[in-house]
């Protein structure tokens, strides 16, 4: 939306109101991670300012679009709104962004059917002019999540809206995450340089390998390749599909000395929170005595060379496979991360370690990794409603819990992913709450894009509600797996309990899922994450330069006053007086703060005041005029009359 | 592979709706669906 009145600051005040559900509370504060990772838009809890969003549970999922000044500006999460896409897309509206096929340019590439839209629907389908919104110098951008989908508003079952290009009939109308062009557009609205918290990202296509250096004191270096002896034959970011393109960094064990070391440093990054995560791809063709260990180099005045600081050894057996790993930092300092290859044994096997693809960001990382391999073959060849299920994965929060992917949909729901996440319980498990107390389980399929910026990856998320009930039952849907669940003999012929699943037969269409990449080098990755998300059921603290609630030091004669909008009832001169709310721009006035003004209206009734006054002079100027010409008229006449009588 | 003794449960009744099917739904009659205009732009528009 045209307009610099328009514009929220950088960091963006938000309330989170009670009504939310937890779950929503939790996504919404994972979409606040997206805008900071991807843009310079930030979020922080509301302290006071004058304008800010306030999220509530409304009847759906919607928003004003831009900073319309006027305090708290509402923004509804309802039910079934809690889905990152769709918050983000709320949020993209608060933020100034109209829907993109309302851009005065849309009817150069998508052609609306209006036969086929609900009747008194059709003004749903109107542009804005470029005097009112902008495309930024951005092209129309058919994957777009602010794009309708093609049945927006049908009266049918035929597409009201349909792409010239018709590749792009099913892309429109994306739910999964911001396109490069939604970002390209925040970016110019907000004058973004970087997202806030990214670090660096790196898949070695550039002959400058980002800025990283050959470590010193090492005996070995890295070397920058497209293919080494004893694997990998391809890099991850291009898996050969580009010739002349496709490069990783390889540390050659093969040739190099028992006890050889190489270090790979990145370039010197400045932390801001104090805690990040790791992200790379590695493909080991090494001798299992050989290792990876990862360090950081932390510059401080006492140590102006940095001090090493070891993190951990990767626990990656050496196959024929670019295996995903995350590391969790918790820098605070001046630092380099350093990538440490180290020659173990004596054997002289062609191959070594590589590297690729490599993500640093402020971020938590993912918990858990579940690859499944010749995904698309899963995805073809298994049966309608079966579901595979993950190995079970016991979180930092102690709970263990797995997910049920049904690769060609549950019953009902062909050509969809199916996703649900299970709780599970070991025999004689002991020592936890039941039923579990508000984790929130994510179930993220990984757009494998080498630069984490550009991923579009399809998350949900799912919250275990102790009091939740089990439909059709007075069970407690969280509770003990071993109570709830059933038996279930693993893969090692151990048994576990796995209990109901939770999630959604529409995770994601077999189409979506083939695009981009989701499936790269065959294989889907998973990234599951458990996390306690008790402390947002209780409310978000007011600012503390909020008026004092009417509570205890309310006076007594304001007990029967009812001061609205916000105001304060206090004593004045011994009687009951409300303190109205004021903004920047605006206030609240009346005896109950019941009316409320602005400076616009201030304006508008300056304006009118003065042109009633000018009308007033003018009718005043016309009246007189008139009665003058009349006067003049008359004695004209009469002197007229004179003249004959003498004649 | 047995079946959990408690149904799943869908979180969002097993449908993929969009924005603004949820919104119809919910009775809502929002321009565009999920926008929400002050008097001024309902004026303007």
């Amino acid at each position: 939306i045209i307009g610099d009145e328009y514009r929220w600051p950088k960091t963006i005040p938000y309330y989170m109101e009670d009504d939310l559900e937890i779950n929503a509370k939790g996504v919404i504060l994972k979409a606040f991670e997206q805008y900071r990772l991807k843009s310079c838009i930030d979020f922080k809890p509301w302290s006071g300012e004058a304008n800010y969003i306030s999220i509530f549970k409304g009847g759906g999922c919607f928003s004003s679009v831009g900073n319309r000044h006027v305090g708290k500006q509402s923004l509804s999460i309802g039910t079934n709104c809690d889905r990152i896409a769709t918050i983000e897309h709320e949020f993209l509206h608060a933020l100034g962004f109209w829907h993109e096929q309302s851009r005065a340019d849309r009817d150069d590439y998508v052609r609306i059917m209006w036969d086929r839209i609900s009747e008194g629907k059709e003004h749903n389908f109107n542009t804005y002019n470029d005097t009112t919104s902008s495309s930024l110098g951005v092209p129309y951008d058919y994957g777009s999540m602010m794009h309708y989908s093609k049945n927006a508003f049908q009266n049918g079952t035929e597409p009201t809206i349909v792409t010239k290009i018709p590749a792009f009939s099913d892309v429109i109308g994306q739910r999964m995450e911001f396109s490069d062009s939604d970002l390209l557009k925040l970016h110019r609205l907000y004058n973004c340089t970087q997202g806030s918290t990214f670090l660096d990202s790196c898949d070695f296509e550039r002959e400058n390998i980002c800025g990283m250096i050959q470590g010193h004191g090492d005996q070995a270096d890295w070397v920058r390749l497209a293919r080494a002896t004893g694997g990998p034959d391809t890099d991850y970011s291009n898996m050969g599909k580009c010739t002349g393109s496709g490069y990783f960094m390889h540390f050659n064990t093969g040739t190099a000395k028992t006890g050889d070391t190489a270090l790979l440093e990145s370039r010197l990054l400045y932390p801001k929170r104090g805690y990040q995560c790791l992200q790379f791809f590695y493909y080991n063709s090494a001798e299992p005595s050989d290792t990876l260990k990862i360090y950081v180099r932390e510059y401080d005045k006492a140590h102006p060379n940095g001090t090493l600081r070891f993190i951990k050894t990767i626990e990656g057996s050496p196959q024929n496979l670019w295996q995903l790993h995350h590391v969790s930092l918790d820098v605070k300092l001046k630092f380099r991360i350093v990538f440490e290859g180290t020659k173990g044994g004596s054997g002289a096997s062609a191959g070594g370690l590589s590297l690729d693809d490599i993500n640093l960001s402020e971020t938590t990382c993912p918990e858990f990794i579940w690859r499944v391999k010749n995904f698309s073959h899963v995805m073809e060849n298994t049966p309608l409603n079966t579901p595979i299920f993950s190995p079970p994965f016991t979180s930092k929060e102690g709970y263990t819990f797995q997910m049920s992917l049904y690769p060609s949909g549950k019953e009902g729901y062909p050509g969809e992913l199916s996703a649900y996440a299970h709780l599970v319980a070991r025999e004689g498990d002991t020592g936890k709450t039941w039923p579990c107390p508000w984790k929130q389980m994510t179930m993220m399929l990984m757009d494998q894009h080498p630069h984490i910026q550009k991923r579009m990856s399809n998350q949900r998320s799912v919250t275990t509600d102790p009091n939740m009930k089990a439909t059709g039952s007075d069970q407690l849907f969280w509770d003990d797996p071993q109570k709830v669940g059933v038996e279930v003999t693993d893969t090692d012929g151990s048994k576990y309990y796995r209990g109901p699943g939770a999630g959604t037969p529409v995770y994601l269409t077999h189409l979506r899922a083939k695009s981009r990449d989701f499936i790269k080098g065959g294989d889907a990755i998973f990234l599951l994450t458990m996390e306690d998300v008790s402390h947002l059921t209780v409310s978000q603290p007011l600012p503390s330069t909020t008026p004092p609630p009417v509570s205890s030091t309310t006076p007594d004669v304001c007990l029967n006053v009812k001061c609205q909008n916000g105001g304060v009832c206090v004593l004045d001169t011994d009687k009951a007086a409300c303190r109205c709310v004021v903004g920047d721009d605006w206030w609240y006035y009346g005896d109950s703060c019941q009316y409320k003004g602005s400076v616009m209206d201030k304006n508008t009734l300056a304006l009118a005041s003065s042109l009633s006054v000018l009308g007033v002079m003018l009718v005043v100027t016309a009246v007189s005029v008139i009665c003058v010409k009349k006067k003049y008229k008359k004695r004209s006449s009469s002197d007229l009359v004179m003249g004959n009588v003498y004649a | 592979l047995p079946t959990a003794k408690l149904l799943d449960h869908d979180v969002d009744g097993g449908r993929d709706r969009d924005i603004i099917d949820i919104n119809e739904e919910a009775g809502l009659n929002l321009v565009e669906g999920d926008i929400v205009l002050d008097e001024r732009q309902t004026r303007n528009s």
